[in-house]
């Protein structure tokens, strides 16, 4: 990029967020307008000096939910570095994402829309097609689009992000499971139910296959012993649990957030269909890793 | 529920805007 930040700007960034951290607002904000100040006088406005102080005074704003103020900021700063670094700077990028996220906050999806798809195309320029950083665009932008009920972009901006995360971070990265999660939620919302049940069982097999090795007739997901439950219910009388489901132990020992989420998830799923039995054995599960 | 995976779902803030 040709620019580092100075020594004394990280030096008052570390200070005004010890300040920040312990709500004392009251010292940080004047800190920071103080710095700016002395900043323009130096260098003048259009320096990047003050669109890096421009930034840690907003990050101050965003913390105290005074988003507005926040915005107007961080709209100065992209200013001052569109010009002085050019448009397709990766700092222009970060700031146009920023800027996306504070109207989000606000509800204002439809104004966020534009400034994060300049962020992806920026990101893409740089750094090409297929880098993680340009799947965190997507998902920022598929985010934005969810809330506006937009769910065919949705969709297409889920897919693209699974797709670099996959590629690029391997299968088992935390960041593929999340992704899918989310296209899934999408596919709820167009009522893809079927498309949504087999990325959650997806999700299951994977966290399963990483931490127990490969799926066969001793060594099944929790999903594969939900249904053969529900399958064989009324058929089969009382036992314990770890005899009766083999290796349901193994299956209930997955543990992640996201794998909580996608138990409850495709419960909800099994619940939908009637299949109380299935449901309930997921629910359990959940239950116990949380 | 269903609800669970889009409640925690947000827009993720660019932290390298201050590494500039």
């Amino acid at each position: 990029g040709g620019y580092e930040i100075p020594a004394r700007l990280r030096t008052l960034h570390n200070l005004v967020i010890q300040y920040a951290s312990q709500g004392r607002y009251e010292v940080a904000v004047p800190l920071c307008k103080q710095a700016l100040e002395d900043l323009e006088k130096t260098s003048g406005h259009d320096h990047p000096d003050v669109a890096t102080m421009l930034n840690i005074l907003a990050l101050v704003y965003r913390d105290q939910n005074k988003y507005k103020e926040a915005a107007h900021l961080l709209n100065d700063a992209l200013a001052i570095r569109e010009k002085t670094l050019g448009k397709d700077h990766p700092a222009v990028a970060a700031t146009l994402n920023n800027l996306a996220v504070l109207y989000g906050k606000r509800g204002k999806y439809k104004e966020a829309e534009p400034l994060c798809k300049r962020a992806l195309e920026i990101r893409e320029k740089v750094l090409g097609k297929y880098h993680p950083d340009v799947a965190k665009q997507l998902n920022n932008l598929a985010l934005l689009c969810q809330n506006q009920a937009k769910y065919a972009e949705v969709e297409y901006y889920y897919r693209r992000a699974l797709e670099i995360y996959q590629s690029k971070l391997g299968a088992d990265d935390p960041n593929v499971a999340k992704t899918k999660n989310n296209l899934a939620t999408c596919y709820l919302k167009q009522g893809k139910f079927k498309d949504a049940e087999t990325l959650y069982k997806d999700i299951l097999t994977r966290a399963h296959e990483r931490d127990f090795g490969s799926v066969n007739n001793d060594n099944k997901p929790i999903w594969m012993h939900a249904e053969e439950r529900e399958e064989s219910k009324g058929k089969q009388k009382e036992a314990g649990p770890y005899t009766e489901y083999g290796s349901w132990y193994k299956a209930c020992k997955v543990d992640s957030p996201t794998v909580n989420t996608t138990l409850k998830s495709l419960s909800a799923l099994y619940r939908r269909q009637g299949k109380l039995e299935a449901a309930e054995t997921l629910e359990e599960c959940a239950g116990k890793s949380r | 529920d269903q609800q669970g995976a889009s409640r925690q779902q947000q827009l993720e803030w660019d932290d390298s805007t201050l590494t500039y």
